[in-house]
């Protein structure tokens, strides 16, 4: 279950507040997975009490879109400190899904890869499993198949450590790179912090989703919980 | 021996100080609902009156909501999200698929704290832990009569790390997060943030 709550001294229109809220959520904590289960419990509040003595906070604000980027990063921020306290979770991956034809496009696609218990797995094994990534690509829940042309999907391991070769390309232009640095792969996929680049290159809207590895331990948890 | 790095998340993640938005204070009690005896009761408090504070919220979109979602979505309907002034939380039970006897003991969490506020639909609630038990009412109850009794809250780092470790369930660090930022105009604002979770994790809140 994920709960949370943010508190602001703020004086922010309680409307204004909760499109806020509902914004800041489609980009952070509706995007993030351990294990692709949904909670009974889920929830996200906030409470603005105006302490601070400023002209209140209305969707008609001069300051109110900066406001809801401010809160949209934050909520990522502590969405993805729940990603790395994931049961079981060694890795830390940033799902990347770029211009795609649409928003919500790219994050069912992120989302895809990152509730896949094969790609999570591979990734725990530090195996740089491109097929269990295209694999989930190509199941995702999407409306239509525009967003997908496979002649032009490009898909690659981002090392986050800033070393280069910072890209690691495993799929390009629907093209699989089989003859990949092995080597490169490994020390890549050895940081704790890993980062999958999709490329689907049918439009411009891009989403971000943030998962962890699957690991015994993780069964272990939840093998033994008793309700 | 995969997994052998081990990282100590709570040093590279927690927090040891921090600023919070003014005009709140917050309590954390041990009420004996976590059979290990840690921190398991929260309640976070508005306490400016120069403004009628709003409140928003996302809840789970599963078939099967739990009381504490039913109750904080119809608290926010009916006020509007105004002048909600409190947040209860509880971990150690869910207080989930627990039918009508679930949703009048949530009532009575929120009615506790209302009470104490003198408002009616003032309070929003959370529990966390296990699902399809009932809440132990009695030691929930006791908790927040203890907290406003001995008043237990404060504005301290302390008292902001202790409610984020009291939503804990299978977490290994609390999540706590505090900044300030500058509206063009020059006014500073803070944002704070707490966060629990580690299983059961893949929300599609609305």
């Amino acid at each position: 279950t994920l709960l949370g709550f943010i508190v602001t001294d703020l004086p922010i229109q309680s409307q204004a507040l909760q499109k806020m809220l509902r914004f800041s959520t489609e980009r952070s904590f509706n995007c993030i997975s351990v294990d692709g289960d949904m909670s009974t419990n889920d929830t996200i509040c906030m409470i603005a009490n105006g302490a601070v003595e400023t002209p209140e906070i209305t969707e008609t604000s001069s300051d109110y879109e900066q406001v809801k980027l401010q809160v949209t990063e934050f909520g990522k921020r502590l969405a993805q400190l729940v990603v790395r306290d994931g049961e079981g979770a060694t890795k830390f991956v940033t799902v990347n899904v770029k211009n795609a034809l649409n928003f919500a496009d790219a994050k069912i696609i992120a989302e895809s890869i990152s509730n896949s218990m094969l790609v999570k797995t591979a990734l725990y094994g530090k195996d740089a499993n491109w097929g269990r990534i295209l694999c989930a690509i190509g199941y995702a829940k999407l409306g239509d198949l525009s967003s997908l042309d496979v002649d032009k999907i490009n898909v690659s391991f981002i090392a986050t450590d800033n070393s280069e070769p910072r890209e690691l390309k495993l799929v390009v232009n629907g093209v699989p790179q089989l003859e990949i640095d092995e080597e490169r792969a490994s020390e890549i996929l050895a940081l704790t912090d890993l980062e999958v680049l999709v490329d689907l290159g049918t439009g411009s809207e891009e989403a971000q989703f943030w998962t962890c590895d699957l690991s015994h331990e993780y069964v272990t948890i939840n093998g033994d919980y008793r309700s | 021996q995969q997994g052998s790095k081990v990282i100590d998340k709570y040093s590279l993640y927690v927090p040891k100080t921090g600023t919070f938005p003014k005009g709140f204070k917050v309590a954390s009690a041990a009420t004996g609902v976590k059979k290990n005896g840690n921190l398991d009761l929260g309640i976070i408090l508005n306490t400016n009156q120069s403004y009628p504070s709003s409140a928003a919220a996302v809840f789970t979109t599963n078939k099967f909501k739990a009381a504490p979602v039913l109750l904080s979505h119809k608290v926010l309907e009916e006020s509007s999200g105004k002048n909600v002034n409190a947040i209860v939380v509880n971990s150690g039970c869910a207080n989930s698929v627990t039918g009508d006897v679930g949703m009048k003991d949530a009532r009575e969490m929120v009615g506790l704290v209302n009470e104490q506020l003198h408002q009616e639909n003032s309070t929003l609630v959370m529990s966390t832990g296990v699902i399809g038990q009932r809440l132990q009412l009695n030691k929930i109850s006791q908790g927040i009569k203890d907290i406003f009794g001995q008043n237990k809250f404060g504005t301290d780092f302390e008292s902001w790390l202790n409610i984020s470790k009291c939503i804990c369930t299978t977490d290994t660090f609390p999540k706590l997060i505090t900044s300030k930022f500058t509206l063009p105009n020059g006014t500073e604002y803070t944002l704070t943030g707490m966060a629990k979770g580690a299983g059961m994790i893949c929300p599609n809140m609305a």
